[in-house]
């Protein structure tokens, strides 16, 4: 009878050694080579824990070298693997395993600042030897540079659909027949039966963005700021076609973008992505709206305007003005008095004499720790990931 | 009593840039 004798899993510290000849095949395993899909259905950032408890050996044996190499290989495969896979699932993937790694990094530092909700069991799977400080630094500047991707690939995806989609699309039944006269139908670039960027195409788009950030364990902050962001570029792309299009700015219009973008707001709502600070991002665009369904003629309707739309600029109120277009011969055009009367109402606003919003803006992004619960001796490596020179310690 | 901090010896890392003139450099290296 054959005895197999299993090494206990309770031995297990949390550490993995390996041979520094071995250190090229570790990073192509596990960062130049690996398929998201791989690690799917592990632990979300399982790459970025194998590379601490990496780390960690390295500093438990006081093997400076061993730490220098293992870090700056491994931000190099990260930067390399970045550069050849352009795309959404792979950036996204690499975005939250860098900062999960500087999670640890901070976590597992021994700064008593990022200790606080660790474990007694966690305070024992610290760096001993060396101060890592200045590669955190390293991967944070690397976490902002993959973030710039990331949401540089979004909204090349999100570009080409939003015009379609937000401006034109016309989604609220019987609306179509009041657009201004001479505009009808010719504002679409797609076909009837072309369905590839109508609103529900991008809200889809943005649930495959939403849902594989989520999978792959990015932190919630950073799904909320990237998100802050699309929706800026949205507002920023809608609103700048509207201010040039004249078919564009009609009463129908107002009210068929309005309830497209309530479809955006909803949207939010239900990823519980309403505290993220992008609805707010859509304000100029739900205010031009608001503006193309207001009435314009009399005193009072343009104390109304000026006290509505706070913030769209002057420049571009007026130009909202100017391009209307009434959908029939009942409703009027938009007299000179009448623009005159909101240019004298808003000329002590003193705005800047802004026109287009810039489409490129990006807010500044952070990355607030955020340490985890789980604790490295839990981890399971699995064998498809091809590290089984890896020892446990 | 607050633990006293252990004194680590803090590593020089270099910046992205370095690395990546680093990185260049071994692919050069190679035939």
């Amino acid at each position: 009878r054959q005895v197999t004798v299993q090494r206990k899993e309770k031995d297990f510290q949390g550490m993995l050694e390996y041979g520094k000849e071995d250190e090229t095949l570790l990073i192509r395993n596990l960062v130049t080579e690996l398929k998201p899909q791989t690690v799917s259905a592990t632990v979300p950032c399982l790459p970025a824990y194998i590379l601490y408890m990496c780390i960690r050996h390295a500093d438990y044996i006081n093997d400076d070298q061993k730490v220098h190499s293992l870090l700056t290989s491994t931000i190099n495969g990260i930067k390399k693997v970045l550069k050849k896979h352009e795309d959404f699932e792979m950036t996204s993937f690499w975005l939250a395993n860098t900062c999960r790694l500087l999670h640890c990094l901070k976590q597992y530092s021994g700064d008593q600042g990022f200790m606080t909700q660790n474990t007694a069991k966690q305070n024992e799977h610290c760096l001993k030897n060396f101060d890592l400080t200045e590669y955190r630094q390293v991967l944070n500047d690397l976490s902002i540079h993959i973030y710039q991707q990331l949401i540089k690939i979004a909204e090349g995806i999100l570009q080409p659909m939003i015009v379609t989609a937000v401006l034109e699309n016309e989604s609220i039944q019987g609306l179509s027949g009041v657009k201004p006269m001479g505009y009808r139908k010719r504002s679409s670039s797609m076909g009837d039966s072309d369905n590839s960027y109508t609103l529900e195409a991008l809200i889809r788009q943005l649930n495959t963005f939403h849902s594989t950030m989520y999978d792959q364990g990015l932190d919630p902050e950073i799904i909320q700021q990237a998100v802050k962001q699309l929706f800026y570029m949205m507002n920023a792309v809608a609103l700048n076609n509207l201010l040039l299009r004249k078919d564009m700015c009609s009463w129908s219009t107002g009210m068929q973008l309005r309830f497209n973008i309530s479809q955006l707001e909803e949207w939010l709502r239900g990823k519980n992505l309403h505290q993220s600070g992008a609805a707010a991002t859509m304000e100029p665009l739900i205010q031009a709206a608001q503006l193309l369904q207001l009435k314009k003629k009399t005193s009072e309707d343009a104390e109304a305007i000026c006290s509505l739309c706070t913030v769209l600029t002057t420049q571009q109120i007026i130009k909202i003005l100017n391009l209307y277009t009434p959908v029939n011969e009942f409703e009027e055009r938009v007299t000179v008095a009448f623009i005159r009367n909101i240019q004298a109402h808003l000329q002590e606003r003193n705005d800047p004499p802004q026109l287009l919003l810039d489409s490129k803006f990006m807010f500044p992004v952070l990355f607030p720790f955020n340490p985890s619960s789980l604790t490295m001796d839990s981890i399971h490596i699995p064998a498809s990931l091809g590290l089984e020179f890896l020892n446990k310690v | 009593p607050p633990q006293r901090q252990r004194q680590r010896v803090l590593l020089k890392a270099p910046t992205l840039a370095e690395m990546e003139e680093m990185f260049a450099s071994e692919v050069r290296a190679v035939p």
